[in-house]
């Protein structure tokens, strides 16, 4: 059964998009159906799978404000010999805050969870499979377009970057996903939290290592991801880091990671 | 005459908050009078100039939804022997953007700028002097809480990371900046572009600083702001890095920043 993980974290910086590239790439590559969601009006994902402005047809404003179907949107990323969907994210988004809301439109924090909703039912129609995982990209706010991927999502993960003022943000991401749970979507989960940026050269990253999970415990994976310059090279040539560089400390991380999360889905 | 600076960039992570609070504090400690304005729901900058929230009695968000006048709301930072003023943020600020657009108002990013009017037209009554300085510190995002600041601005300044995603983000955003200046605030400048998180030992920094350079010229600052921990220990302790350690490659920058910014304002 398909499930979808919205990536999540206001705090800017602290790697949403690098997780959503590479860890989708690293279940692709084991053989996991993925489609990456990039509902970012920056449209990092899209750039870091290799599909550049000028090859985005469809986008995920066209699945949220035109009713385009995720089939028609979906294209395959351009990375070696592995599948991997996307579908792409662009500046457009940046106006689904204002339509939704000067509509009045009692939905407006449905829109992505009906797309999907409506996807699986057409793919159950037709005898299809759908995916393994979804993982939406999700902008730095807690905004209609965050919202939607709360609310349309299996669970959350979320990205922390080894550092103070991303710890101080964790709180509030923490009520709004027990306010997202209360009203919007009542199964929503904590897929859980990966520590980022982890530099063990400096106190600061083994400060916050230790915080969090002395306060979350099973809740943080035991994969913590390395800051590694490599990892941040990668997108200027379109690439995830697992194909750019396979042997650099972040690829081997994300391949942790990844295996650590079909791990604990076997377990439950 | 005041000069109010947004510090914006919808890239999230580029050092918005620490060039906010550094570069501050530098101005204030050479005898510029200055107010930060902190305008993310995050309130790290009130964080890191020592406010915690229990201490936030009036915030952003008083001044732009209640009409709590400025000098009401502002306080004074918690660091040491300088002079510098604070109007705190906090997550009130989140609802801003749906609050202001359900209600259709047509002054919706208008609120800080008539806020600032007014309060210069106050104090030019009373025959006291503004601030020399007012730097508002952005959420990474160009949604109404960005165009209120763009609007309110007599400049902006863009800290950019020295990484390809930060680079990717800048044409979205000069757009950005275009579009206001065409329509909300026609005399909007931009006060340049500083270069942050500058690693010199990975080529990505030079490749980024060559680009940027080649192409905006004299709005890049000469300054670039080192990738240093000490800037981000800092926010820990409630202290600018220019308190907590002003020996530092970071706080020596963020000095060196500050003497380039008045220098080019002799110029002028
Ligand atoms: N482990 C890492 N080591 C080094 N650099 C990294 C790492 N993870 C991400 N980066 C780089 O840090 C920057 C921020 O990461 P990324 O863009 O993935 O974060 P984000 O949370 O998606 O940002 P935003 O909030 O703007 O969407 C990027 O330039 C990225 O290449
Ligand atoms: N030059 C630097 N060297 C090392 N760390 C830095 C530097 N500048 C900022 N940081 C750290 O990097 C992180 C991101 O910086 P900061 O929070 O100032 O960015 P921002 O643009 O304000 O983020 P947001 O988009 O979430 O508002 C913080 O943890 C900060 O302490
Ligand atoms: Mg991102
Ligand atoms: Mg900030």
């Amino acid at each position: 059964r398909e499930r979808i993980i919205a990536i999540a974290n206001q705090k800017g910086g602290v790697g949403k998009t690098t997780t959503a590239i590479n860890l989708g790439t690293a279940l692709a590559a084991v053989g996991e159906r993925v489609l990456v969601f990039d509902l970012d009006p920056q449209g990092n994902a899209s750039t870091g799978l290799g599909v550049p402005p000028a090859e985005r047809r469809h986008t995920t404003y066209d699945v949220l404000m035109r009713g385009t179907p995720i089939e028609e949107a979906t294209v395959s990323a351009n990375i070696a010999d592995i599948a991997l969907d996307l579908i792409p994210g662009d500046v457009e988004l940046s106006a689904v805050e204002l339509e939704l809301a000067s509509a009045q439109t009692p939905r407006r924090n449905f829109r992505l969870r009906d797309a999907t909703a409506q996807h699986r039912e057409r793919r159950a129609l037709k005898g299809e499979d759908g995916y393994d995982y979804v993982l939406i990209d999700c902008p730095p706010s807690l905004s209609t377009l965050t919202l939607n991927a709360l609310t349309a999502a299996d669970s959350v993960l979320i990205p922390l970057q080894c550092e103070f003022f991303a710890l101080e943000g964790l709180t509030q991401l923490m009520h709004t996903i027990e306010a997202v749970r209360a009203s919007l979507n009542t199964t929503l989960e904590i897929q859980g939290i990966v520590l980022t940026m982890f530099d063990a050269r400096n106190n600061l990253s083994e400060q916050v290592e230790n915080d969090v999970r002395g306060h979350f415990g099973a809740k943080v994976f035991n994969t913590m991801i390395p800051r590694n310059v490599r990892l941040s090279e990668a997108p200027s040539h379109g690439k995830p880091a697992l194909i750019y560089d396979h042997r650099c400390p972040g690829s081997l991380a994300y391949a942790r990671l990844a295996s650590e999360m079909l791990q604990r889905a076997r377990q439950q």
